[in-house]
């Protein structure tokens, strides 16, 4: 099982828009995925339809509850999520305040029966210990960067929180892939940040861009994934290329 | 003096580009603005080419360090800065602990001398300390909601909140204005939401909306507000019409 966190303090940086998007584009592989929303905003589960009211997240984080008790199924076969609520937001203060908070998600993760292939986590845009939890919890990270100069600057600092995280409580996190978001190609300064981006990190950033494409902002809205709202709109075949890409990454994991 | 914040919990809502922009359309029209940096991520003044490593702001905020020691002056003839660092993470958490740490961000702009008509402050994308002490220091609100789907679930907690830190730390906080943005006219999706916004909140909606520009993208990498690096820019209009709204509320204030 791959554990994979979309991660990025930077708000608005394309973390659920992946999160949900590459879960979608794994789970038509055949792949079983499971998507946990740590983000007390609920994007994630608004935008598959899950009930946003529970509190079994909240729970399973700060009580007794397994993970496993939280899951739901989506519309999208092969895709289960774990919702969030605003319920979350208690945990941001009461996880910070108990010894070891942030290695709540990890034990929750470790507990999950081997039936999915995936779980990805979405991340809210903080720094706080939700995030914490989920750099704690997982193996891999995908870094979503909107393709403008302002979400550059943040970038140095997220890989920085990453480092941090690996030399103190997960010794076996890394990064598998910055993915440049929204890339749109009318404009010179997209393309231009993508070229920054390889220049400065090299491999690290994926050879799939993510363009530019309203269907994207327009699918949470019918409670669809845009592998299934749009199947044929560029939105859908860029996050089937990352999902290739992510495939291709197995044989190393 | 009107005390104004730029709030959305949502990432990449425009909270900063909103800030710094209005900021700039004011003091282009004689209105000495104090711009306060309250985003540990330091966007603002990264953009207005601050000196971002100084730990004054985290200073004033939990010991004894008044805010006008931590004033600098920007490029822009009237626009003054309070920078962020990265030092602010450690207030989030401080402040969170102390007996009524929101309400330190008021005394100090209460302590603040007459010098300034205008103090604009930029929030993180986040419900934590930081935005609360913003919420109970200014009286007016900008709410900035990129005009996608996505951002509007978002809205009702935000207004929520708001609500909460009226009735319980600042009666006089209102709501001034939510200002649709990003607003891309060659997609149906942006009008679309833009005409949803106006359904529901009605007047609170300014007329004035910021229509999708890569100018405003490209210009923080070159520490200038949009009024300097492209005056002529639909950016650099939507804002200057922004401050023209903002400037007519002055009669009611
Ligand atoms: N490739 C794309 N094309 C068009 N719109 C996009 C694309 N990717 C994301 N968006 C839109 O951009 C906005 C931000 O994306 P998203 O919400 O996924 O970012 P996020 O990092 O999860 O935000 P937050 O920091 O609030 O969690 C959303 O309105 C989304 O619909
Ligand atoms: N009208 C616009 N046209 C084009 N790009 C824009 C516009 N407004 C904002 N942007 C870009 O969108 C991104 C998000 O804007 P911004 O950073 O101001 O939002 P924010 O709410 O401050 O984000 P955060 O939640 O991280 O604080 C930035 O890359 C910015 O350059
Ligand atoms: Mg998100
Ligand atoms: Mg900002």
């Amino acid at each position: 099982m791959r554990t994979i966190a979309t991660v990025n303090h930077k708000g608005g940086s394309g973390k659920t828009t992946t999160a949900v998007s590459l879960s979608a584009a794994l789970a038509e592989t055949g792949r079983r995925v499971l998507l946990i929303d740590l983000d007390p905003q609920a994007s994630a589960s608004a935008w598959v339809a899950a009930p946003a009211e529970s509190r079994t997240l909240l729970d399973a984080l700060l009580g007794g509850a397994r993970l496993s008790d939280a899951v739901h199924h989506t519309g999208t076969l092969g895709l289960d999520i774990v919702p969030s609520s605003m319920w979350l937001l208690g945990a941001e203060r009461r996880l910070a305040e108990i010894r070891a908070g942030d290695g709540r998600l990890a034990q929750l993760i470790g507990d999950l029966p081997d039936h999915w292939d995936y779980v990805l986590v979405d991340c809210p845009p903080a720094l706080g210990a939700l995030t914490a939890n989920a750099l704690a919890s997982v193996e891999e990270l995908f870094i979503p960067v909107e393709a403008h100069v302002m979400a550059m600057a943040g970038l140095v600092q997220v890989l920085r929180g990453v480092e941090t995280a690996r030399e103190r409580v997960n010794p076996r996190l890394r990064v598998s892939g910055i993915v440049a978001c929204r890339v749109d190609a009318r404009t010179r300064h997209g393309p231009e940040v993508v070229g920054r981006l390889r220049g400065r990190f090299g491999d690290l950033v994926c050879s799939t861009v993510i363009r530019e494409n309203v269907r994207l902002a327009e699918c949470p809205s019918f409670g669809q994934p845009i592998t299934q709202y749009d199947p044929r709109c560029s939105g859908a075949a860029d996050y089937r290329s990352l999902a290739c890409e992510v495939i291709a990454q197995e044989v190393r994991h």
